[in-house]
């Protein structure tokens, strides 16, 4: 049952998938489980709706998880996510005022095709696992086939390598029905949330250009407040700024698609850690990454409750 | 064995390119030679001073170090086996399973 599943240990995509089901049992009026489609091998695509179902709401928010195959913390994280805020719904004013007026939609794991490949075959797969018909190598990035700028700088139109955009903008499925929801949801979504290692960063738009967003201070000040609730559990620092110049320049990107959708706040979390372990974060590390993870990330989403 | 030991003696090297000269070096080297890049994504996004964390093959660890000795640039060694890490790590599943 959900009180034995272990937050602390890394657990393959079906595991993942009968916790959901496991949570929307044990909590329905605060659950709602539900999929925005299939994977390009067939999988369902699971979403989580956190919130008090009985309230009517006016805002939301999204988080994903799971974009990149073998960045095993995202998911972790988003599990450890769901069971703080539904754990905490009774006895937490803050998180239960959050659940009140804000509908939280989870996507644990984005990527369901490659994350099970990289619990069975290749541990560092990174992309989704479709086909393409004319080249050998499979997967597409599913961080550049978004229908922003798509395969400008900062993307391959090479089907073998790590960032390929894909052969046309959402031509992933698992692009496609993110895309789909959001697009549908776009006008109560207040903030973006997508959850990614290794780096230790906190990343707002603009990732394609050098360019400063218009709601900057906004969003800046979000951020500023979400690294120093992160600093505050173990004193780890996050570097916080721009996608374009505080990582790198990328296209197709699901935050400048966000942010360009009307999402006035879109973040990508870089989890721990800076590269000693990358994407091999062992699991005593789980624990620390998610606690100081869930202040950054409650920041963000109780900041949406105020005005800017 | 993990991953049928795909990853025996493969190695994750941090390079990090000082200036223009060195960032062009690598990505003409990578082109050529076949590397899992941890950060950042591509090659394409090599840039001055920003760490270079790259998974390279046990086949080519020494042709890789080779190359960039005599290049003199500076790089260290994040994870010496990759095998050996993921066995440490999943050394917990297995007594977790024994549970």
């Amino acid at each position: 049952s959900e009180l034995q599943y272990n937050y602390e240990v890394y657990h393959p995509l079906g595991e993942i998938q009968r916790w959901m089901f496991e949570m929307n049992r044990t909590y329905p009026h605060l659950v709602d489980l539900f999929s925005i489609g299939r994977s390009y091998e067939g999988r369902p695509l699971y979403v989580l709706q956190l919130g008090n179902r009985s309230r009517h709401y006016r805002k939301a928010m999204w988080m994903d998880c799971g974009v990149h195959a073998r960045e095993w913390i995202s998911p972790a994280f988003c599990q450890w996510f769901v069971r703080e805020a539904l754990g905490s719904y009774q006895h937490d004013s803050t998180m239960r005022r959050l659940m009140n007026h804000l509908r939280i939609f989870v996507m644990p794991v984005f990527n369901v095709d490659g994350y099970h490949y990289s619990w069975k075959t290749d541990r560092f797969w990174r992309k989704t696992r479709s086909k393409n018909a004319k080249y050998h190598c499979r997967g597409v990035d599913a961080n550049r086939n978004w229908k922003v700028k798509w395969c400008d700088e900062g993307a391959s139109r090479h089907p073998c390598d790590d960032t390929y955009c894909g052969p046309f903008p959402e031509s992933e499925p698992e692009v496609r029905a993110a895309a789909r929801f959001l697009r549908k949801n776009r006008k109560r979504l207040q903030a973006y949330i997508s959850i990614h290692a290794y780096a230790q960063m906190l990343l707002y738009p603009y990732s394609y250009k050098y360019a400063t967003i218009p709601n900057f201070n906004c969003v800046e000040t979000a951020a500023q407040n979400a690294v120093t609730a992160l600093y505050s559990a173990h004193g780890v620092r996050y570097r916080y700024g721009p996608a374009s110049t505080t990582l790198y320049v990328s296209s197709g990107s699901s935050i400048d698609w966000a942010y360009r959708h009307g999402v006035p706040y879109a973040f990508a979390f870089e989890l721990r850690d800076t590269g000693h372990y990358g994407f091999l974060l062992p699991e005593a590390l789980i624990t620390p990454t998610c606690t100081e993870t869930m202040r950054a990330v409650r920041s963000i989403a109780l900041g949406l409750l105020r005005k800017c | 064995q993990l991953y049928r030991n795909r990853y025996d003696g493969d190695q994750v090297l941090r390079i990090t390119p000082r200036g223009h000269g060195e960032v062009q070096f690598l990505k003409e080297l990578f082109q050529n030679m076949t590397v899992d890049f941890w950060q950042p994504s591509s090659a394409s996004l090599i840039c001055e001073d920003s760490s270079v964390d790259v998974h390279v093959g046990h086949r080519r660890t020494r042709t890789l170090k080779t190359q960039l000795q005599q290049a003199f640039i500076h790089y260290e060694v994040l994870i010496s086996n990759l095998q050996k890490e993921m066995e440490k790590q999943t050394h917990s599943w297995s007594s977790r399973k024994r549970r």
